[in-house]
């Protein structure tokens, strides 16, 4: 279950549409102050099912929709797309005879909100139990935030209890 | 689930007791749950001594001292459940040349079981990755993807 | 105390007004009362908009935008009321070469009024000190200082 | 009221007596992970009165005496000066006279805490009226500890109220 391309649209500074490939090994990404690093880290979260505007910095999920620019009027969409590979057959049964899947989530001005599987319009929970048991999710060990690394170590210990169920 | 968890838990700390003196270039750690006789409720405890220190409380770490223990602790997780890809926006920020160079080395490595996104300003950092993305805003409020190496 | 709070707070929001586009080259800034009626109840609200970007809510700024937002308001406050000493710790810490050098040009400017003591690892940030002490720990566990640059 | 020196004994990781001169202008500090830089900055929290021991990132008070290490034993005490240059005569009328002023603070393993001004022994209210409206305090906007800058920008609005009214 590889990454293989991330494809991004409307989400906070990406207008244009981008598109990021990773071959396997290390990929870094740099860039100065506010270029939009961490942006991609949100639409990842995004995309994998986050359901907290805060968790990706904004106080209402419609923050996440490009808001304009000084040359740019705001958009009333936006969509990010996740590409896997599924060589080693990692993912639930009944997509055993796919080699790729792709997931994508869309967000309208209007509030609406849209999953797909492999282009087919799916549900939330359908992208949530397509990654149970691998590790993936919005809140394992495998993302972390700008500014939260010490997070671990400054927490309660019975906080700290999730990330260990996670990975049980 | 409680045979699972204990056993997932014990497998961690073993597994911390190799990545944190691999940071550190030697020390101990282990981790503890608050209550044994409750394992689905008690929490975990964090002991952290780096080398040449006295075991104090993990708050009288320092920022780099707290982030190299934080990572070494994720990766031993990691290494006990690993996860297709793991992501780190800027983990290298409060860490000296030395410990960046630790931390490296040891991404490197565990590169070869997963995919590693680094987010970082280091050029250390930029020049262990095997492919670059540049991300600029030379159109203000507009951000594009260049790619540097691949 | 009630006039003397609303005479601060103007004096350090217009001064803030200035140092804003100083760290970011441009785009504004403001502080507002959340209840312009209750002076002495009232919290503090901070409206930043980088030059290029529409105004959005602060809490969608980047790392190092945040950084150098809460810089400005210091610094200001500072300039209305200067403290004889100012101590940062690893503030550079989030932000990029541009920005560091900005924030470096602007602390000389500032340490023509007070002392300024900086903890930082970057090199540029260094060699802008007048003084510099290295802090070493050779025996493990064991702080010892020595003096590098006077 | 410039910082002239700083003397540290005993306090954290300094178990052996070390000082710091600081000259006008800027005084750069640097060293490796874990050296004790911010160490500097909790023993000035300290010595300028600073009564919550989770601010200075231990439990109890006590967690700031040396507490040993590999090759030497816990100390008894730890013992922080802080000597002011008073030229421009901005301390408090009763030190008019003085071209200095030297403040410093000690505290037992037994819990016992004293206070001196000019080697007079003094209470902590003693220390606080002398910084009264001078800006230097523990909580002022002059001390930005470690990893705490962007804590004006995540505060709630009236959290932030408490820097203004300091500085008012
Ligand atoms: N909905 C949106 N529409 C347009 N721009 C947005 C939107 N949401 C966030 N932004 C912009 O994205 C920028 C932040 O980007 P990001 O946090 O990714 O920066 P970064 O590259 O991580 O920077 P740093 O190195 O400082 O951490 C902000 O300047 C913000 O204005
Ligand atoms: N009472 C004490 N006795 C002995 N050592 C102590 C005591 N309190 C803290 N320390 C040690 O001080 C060290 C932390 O020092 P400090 O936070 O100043 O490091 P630093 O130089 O700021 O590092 P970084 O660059 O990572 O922020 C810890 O390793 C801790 O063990
Ligand atoms: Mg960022
Ligand atoms: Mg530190």
């Amino acid at each position: 279950m590889k990454i293989k391309k991330l494809t991004i649209h409307g989400f906070k500074s990406f207008v244009d549409k981008v598109a990021l490939q990773f071959p396997s090994g290390t990929s870094g990404i740099i860039g100065p102050n506010g270029c939009g690093k961490s942006n991609i880290v949100d639409a990842i979260r995004w995309v994998l099912g986050e359901q907290n505007a805060r968790h990706l910095r904004g106080k209402q999920m419609e923050d996440i929709i490009f808001n304009g620019s000084e040359s740019r009027k705001p958009l009333g969409m936006a969509e990010v797309v996740l590409t896997f590979s599924n060589e080693e057959g990692l993912a639930p049964a009944h997509f055993a005879n796919f080699s790729e899947i792709e997931i994508s989530r869309r967000l309208y001005r209007s509030g609406e909100s849209e999953y797909y599987i492999n282009r087919v319009q799916s549900r939330l929970r359908d992208i949530v139990d397509l990654f149970t048991d691998t590790g993936i999710g919005t809140r394992a060990y495998s993302i972390i935030e700008q500014g939260q690394v010490g997070w671990l170590i400054s927490a309660k210990p019975e906080d700290r209890r999730s990330v260990f169920e996670e990975a049980a | 689930t409680r045979e699972r968890f204990r056993t997932t838990f014990d497998e961690i700390n073993a597994k911390f007791q190799e990545t944190f003196p691999r940071f550190f270039n030697g020390g101990r750690a282990e981790l503890r749950l608050t209550d044994d006789s409750d394992i689905l409720e008690a929490g975990v405890e964090i002991a952290a001594q780096p080398p040449g220190k006295r075991l104090q409380n993990i708050s009288l770490l320092s920022g780099g001292e707290k982030a190299l223990t934080a990572t070494a602790l994720i990766f031993a997780i990691f290494l006990i459940k690993p996860s297709p890809f793991c992501l780190l926006d800027e983990v290298d920020a409060p860490l000296d040349d030395a410990n960046i160079d630790r931390f490296n080395l040891f991404v490197r490595d565990m590169s070869k079981i997963s995919q590693f996104l680094l987010i970082t300003h280091n050029k250390k950092t930029m020049e262990m990755a095997d492919s670059l993305y540049g991300i600029t805003m030379q159109e203000p409020g507009v951000s594009k993807v260049i790619t540097l190496k691949f």
